[in-house]
């Protein structure tokens, strides 16, 4: 508001000069040259003058970039042009203008005070997605990614080259960056996720903040980001609402869980609860993609190995690599005070009897549980028992995990649930049966058992029915959901072929072969 | 039995509808990942090369970004008034270049037709380019196939290696078309 | 259930489904060979 009169034009002939500056064939010290000729320019305009005014000029130019690519949209739509448009028209404008940006956040300041380049970056990344938000709620069904996709790529791929001045900065740019995209992320601009998305997994991208960022201290905000993108699939995945927009967003997310599976399956392993508490049950592929991590300097014994003893593996005592904050995802409340008081005394009883309608979920329309909080309470508990069994000297087996506190609560779950609370908890097991590790082995220990101890067949078909349903899908499939699975129907004390829900269909029996065939 | 769709029967039904309602499965039945445009066994790091979500393959070796002394970069201002690209007047060695490095690209049409235009013949089984190699008597010669002695261009040792061959006519692609706006 | 708000991002994510991000999007112009996309044979090499 109140810009001062002239500013618009002021800030026109300036970028039109700009790019002029650009057009002249150039050699890098000819551009440093002229660039410091032109900001004496910005100077005798009064741009730079002050924050203030650097703030106006920054949110007229970048408004004029955007106005530029839709009107050359417009004319394309209005004219169609008769060959195969040349994109780089699109991007002139914008490239030119973030090199300006980039070059006034290099020069400004000496390259031992960041701050005023920081402040400079946050600034016009502030612009850019508050012009995004403003033009995506004014256009609608217009919106145009373009302009903001191409304006955050080059901006970028400009902050990130390989210079001096730029290497002191990288990770207050990276983070810079991440917070954007978080403003930005597709439940803020639904009309960007493609372009989010393009950004988020671009190459340059996934360079700095998983490889080149020292201490992984970029692996944090990667993982909230794409926690962002879960929770934005999230309701159309569940009500499988699959029409090609979003299954396009789908598949081009597995693509990217891919490539980081490849290449980062330590980050997925360190993020893998995080991730499987957003994606929604029916994700399967997904979910059993992720939870297939495994640290790259593991050697996985193969589960269809004969006689594979699983709990003589080394690394089946060792606690997984991520640390999970359990503070973060059970927090401290009478829920949480009574269940420590019941782990530690086995006390009192009306713990159990009231765990449902704590796990329960009211008045929230197509939701009956609470399953962040059962994956939270099935890890924590988990966890102590593993901690408690050690404490004692021994090691989680089917004989150390029974007759506790620990187990007294699962084996709550499954009888006093219903069938879709049973599935729920049966599913925050399964979310732990992944590389060799004290949790897989526990977890595995724990749905066998569950198993072996039901007190009715039902509970029995669901733990069979939950295995099923993830070892059916085409792959990966986790390494402990694989040694549970052959375990269960090799192990003649679970008597799994007596069970009628074995041979209850033709398609059911075959499945079963089929899987009992690859297994043993 | 558990009745409803927490248990087998539930599973079962959802198998079932996989015949008919694909999109159902696709979450839950999943895809073939592999065939999604990624290497999945590939030595190297994937995410260097990797063109993005909605990409099928991976970017060639001209999309990567690294930095270039903006005396290697063609300006704007000039670009038109250089001369057109004209494929006659490059040897071979850059054609083959440009074939085989702008997949999916107009040039690698072009390269292909002016190959073609010199005597290089694209074999589409074999996927790769030959030629007569000058000298060498043919051995057979038929209406459908001949045998001799010809030229292949090795891509990965890039060089021209000389072979005998059964060369089936049918197998030879035509004269590369270019598209019309071109 | 999808609620309207759902909807809502639907048609938004929908629409920007037409014009979905073009590779050029992601890289930096390339003035002399810029990117000139074709279906090329299928039986040349795609990689």
């Amino acid at each position: 508001y109140d810009d001062p009169p002239g500013l618009q034009d002021k800030t026109e002939n300036l970028l039109r000069e700009w790019r002029n500056v650009l057009l002249s064939p150039l050699t890098e010290i000819e551009i440093a040259q002229n660039f410091n000729l032109y900001v004496h320019r910005m100077n005798m305009n009064g741009i730079l003058k002050s924050d203030d005014m650097i703030t106006r000029f920054f949110r007229i130019a970048t408004q004029k970039c955007i106005e530029n690519v839709y009107q050359l949209l417009n004319d394309d739509r209005v004219n169609p042009p008769p060959t195969p448009v040349k994109k780089e028209k699109y991007y002139s404008m914008c490239d030119s203008f973030i090199k300006l940006v980039s070059l006034l956040i290099k020069n400004t300041a000496d390259s031992g005070n960041p701050t005023p380049k920081l402040n400079l970056l946050n600034k016009i990344l502030g612009i850019i997605a508050g012009w995004l938000l403003t033009d995506h709620e004014e256009h609608g069904s217009n919106f145009q990614q373009l302009p903001y996709h191409r304006l955050l790529l080059v901006l970028f791929l400009d902050m990130n080259m390989a210079e001096p001045v730029l290497e002191t900065i990288n990770y207050q740019v990276l983070t810079a960056f991440c917070h954007t995209l978080r403003i930005i992320r597709p439940n803020n601009a639904s009309g960007f996720c493609y372009a989010w998305l393009e950004l988020v997994a671009h190459r340059a991208f996934i360079n700095r903040v998983l490889a080149v960022t020292p201490q992984q201290k970029g692996w944090g905000m990667y993982s909230t980001l794409l926690i962002d993108l879960f929770k934005y699939l999230d309701p159309f995945l569940r009500n499988t609402e699959l029409a090609a927009p979003v299954m396009m967003l789908y598949k081009g997310t597995l693509k990217v869980l891919l490539v980081l599976l490849h290449d980062f399956p330590e980050f997925l392993c360190d993020y893998h609860y995080g991730f499987c508490d957003e994606i929604p049950p029916n994700c399967i592929q997904m979910r059993n993609l992720i939870l297939s991590a495994f640290p790259r300097n593991m050697r996985l014994p193969d589960p269809f190995t004969p006689n594979l003893k699983v709990d003589l593996l080394a690394e089946i005592s060792l606690p997984p690599r991520a640390v999970i904050n359990y503070a973060t995802i059970l927090p401290s409340s009478q829920f949480k005070k009574d269940l420590d008081a019941y782990l530690k005394a086995r006390a009192p009883v009306t713990f159990l009897s009231e765990l449902r309608s704590n796990m329960q979920v009211l008045n929230d329309p197509g939701r009956r549980y609470n399953s962040q909080l059962m994956n939270a309470v099935v890890l924590y508990v988990g966890t102590q028992a593993i901690a408690h069994i050690r404490s004692k000297g021994q090691t989680p087996n089917m004989s150390t995990i029974a007759h506790s506190a620990h187990m007294d609560i699962f084996q709550n779950f499954t009888v006093d649930f219903d069938f879709e609370g049973r599935y729920l908890f049966l599913n925050a097991i399964a979310n732990q049966l992944r590389y060799p590790n004290s949790h897989t082995h526990y977890f595995s220990c724990c749905l066998l058992y569950l198993f072996a101890e039901a007190n009715s067949e039902a509970v029995q078909e669901q733990i069979t029915r939950m295995l099923l349903e993830r070892l059916i899908v085409n792959r990966p499939h986790p390494w402990g959901l694989l040694v549970t699975f052959i375990e269960l129907i090799k192990n003649p004390i679970y008597k799994f072929w007596t069970h009628e829900f074995v041979h209850c269909a033709p398609e059911i029996k075959k499945l079963f072969e089929s899987v009992a065939r690859s297994c043993i | 039995m558990i009745p409803n769709q927490f248990g087998i029967v539930g599973l079962l039904t959802f198998i079932r509808a996989a015949e008919t309602d694909p999109s159902l499965v696709s979450l839950a039945l999943g895809q073939d990942l592999t065939a999604l445009g990624l290497n999945l066994n590939s030595p190297d790091n994937l995410y260097l090369t990797f063109a993005g979500p909605w990409a099928d393959t991976p970017c060639r070796p001209q999309d990567l970004d690294y930095h270039v002394p903006p005396e290697y970069l063609i300006n704007g201002s000039i670009r038109e008034k250089l001369a057109p690209l004209r494929l006659s007047r490059y040897k071979e060695d850059l054609l083959f270049y440009l074939f085989y490095c702008f997949v999916g690209d107009v040039l690698q049409i072009a390269a292909a037709a002016e190959l073609y235009n010199r005597e290089w013949r694209y074999h589409m089984e074999e996927k790769v380019w030959i030629s007569q190699a000058p000298g060498m008597p043919m051995v057979e010669k038929t209406t459908t196939y001949e045998r001799g002695t010809y030229y292949f261009f090795d891509a990965h040792n890039w060089r021209k290696v000389a072979k005998e061959f059964h060369l089936d006519y049918s197998k030879l692609e035509g004269r590369p078309q270019l598209p019309p706006h071109v | 259930p999808l609620n309207s708000e759902h909807q809502l991002q639907f048609q938004m994510m929908e629409a920007a489904f037409y014009h979905m991000p073009h590779p050029s999007d992601s890289e930096r112009t390339r003035l002399y060979l810029p990117r000139n996309i074709c279906q090329t044979p299928i039986y040349y090499n795609q990689v």
